[in-house]
């Protein structure tokens, strides 16, 4: 069956956006079929990946295009069906239906049922429709956590939320816990990875280093594996990587 | 006249509730009576000044409480009205309403006219129509920048917004831009400075440097200065508050 992962934490900053990108490449690399769906306003999957998208999700869910229009092929293998600005217009619409808004995005993506073998889905660092919409569509929760207290906090936040969705939809799991910019040197890291490991054990994947690389792919318009691909960075989502495959549901 | 500012940028993690909190910290401290008014889900700045709110703006805001049951007395001089996950509900009221919407915040505000000489906003990392809100009660915006790609990107897109805004709220104005994470040790920072200086030249601040110390501070519920007033976060935040003090419109 088609896997379905949601990259979500309300709490901004975590690096969302560069391990959608990112494990989503690297599925495609592996072999996979992957379609990336940026559900944010702020569009960042495309400018990361070096797109300049003349419709997207929100011509989508608003049914002013069909599958095959807004869909683009961004990498051998990977699809990517842009975020942005025009997703406000969209939410807002949403926003206005009496009832089954939340399941807009999955009555959207009904049609692309079967033709991926993973659907990755950024999202936006907010409670809203369109993130509630995500969470009733996606069945795995991958939770980016970088090593800060305030990200803590949020992880708790989002878990109160989740558990408010699961209510009406059962098989969304929380499945992926990946600490994000961790730097050995740090006292930090260390002290956050270990309350992790306590709170979150079987989940929790391999941490993801600190890496300046990271942050300067997207100004090329690159993923880590084209841009240094023996990176920390390039490591790092090759390990996560390789886990969600060998996960196979 | 009361002094309105509001911490934005739609790119989530760049330093908006460290830089609301410090600021208007610091502003209490140096002798101004200051409110801080937190429009996030989140609610981080409670957490961040060890405060755990019983009511906040969402009460406010649907006229569930007065402004003298809402506010609380977080530290000398220094007044909160707590954001927090009722201000979803809060925001769904708001969206209902045929006309003046995005007045919201200000008509809730009024009864405290004049009552602070600060009021300085926090803000969600999203264009809701809460920091929508925000937009048409504030008339000052300072924009914490990270030294990150994505970030820039997201000031751009937020200039663009804040224009949207600007053709109906004249006083609305770009004020302030302050570089943040700043380490004089990495290339990047120096680069995306570089590039600050280029476009936002007397609008720019003294950046605040990367501090560890600035990110421990909210674990235990305590403001920079209370927390290390010796750090180089300290120090970086005290220059804004100076600058923006000498400012007085
Ligand atoms: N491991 C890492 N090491 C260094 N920089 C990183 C790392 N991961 C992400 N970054 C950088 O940190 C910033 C934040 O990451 P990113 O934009 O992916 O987070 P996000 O959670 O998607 O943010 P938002 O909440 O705004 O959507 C970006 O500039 C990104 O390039
Ligand atoms: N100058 C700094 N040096 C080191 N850490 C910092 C600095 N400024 C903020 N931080 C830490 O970085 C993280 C992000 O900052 P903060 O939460 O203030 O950003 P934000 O823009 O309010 O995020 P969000 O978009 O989620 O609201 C926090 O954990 C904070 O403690
Ligand atoms: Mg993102
Ligand atoms: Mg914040």
């Amino acid at each position: 069956a088609m896997r379905k992962i949601a990259v979500c934490l309300s709490k901004g900053g975590v690096g969302k956006t560069t391990t959608a990108i990112n494990l989503a490449h690297g599925l495609a690399v592996a072999g996979s079929n992957v379609l990336i769906v940026d559900t944010d306003t702020q569009g960042h999957v495309a400018t990361s990946l070096g797109i300049e998208p003349e419709i997207g999700l929100a011509e989508l869910l608003t049914q002013r295009a069909t599958p095959e229009e807004a869909l683009i092929l961004a990498r051998d293998r990977l699809w990517l069906l842009a975020g942005g600005r025009a997703l406000a217009g969209a939410k807002r619409e949403i926003d206005r239906k009496n009832f089954g808004g939340e399941q807009t995005l999955a009555e959207s993506l009904e049609p692309l049922e079967g033709k991926f073998d993973f659907v990755i889905l950024d999202t936006a660092p907010s409670l809203d429709i369109l993130s509630v919409n995500v969470l009733f569509y996606a069945k795995e929760i991958l939770t980016p956590v970088s090593p800060e207290v305030l990200t803590l906090q949020g992880v708790l936040d989002f878990q109160h939320n989740l558990a408010g969705v699961q209510k009406y939809h059962k098989d969304l799991h929380l499945k992926y816990v990946l600490p994000t910019f961790y730097d050995m040197r740090v006292r930090k890291s260390k002290e956050i990875l270990e309350q992790l490991k306590v709170h979150y054990e079987s989940l929790l994947c391999e941490p993801i280093r600190y890496s300046v690389k990271l942050s300067e792919a997207p100004g090329f318009g690159q993923t880590i594996y084209e841009y240094d691909p023996n990176s920390p960075g390039a490591e790092g989502y090759k390990i996560l990587t390789q886990r969600i495959m060998n996960d196979g549901n």
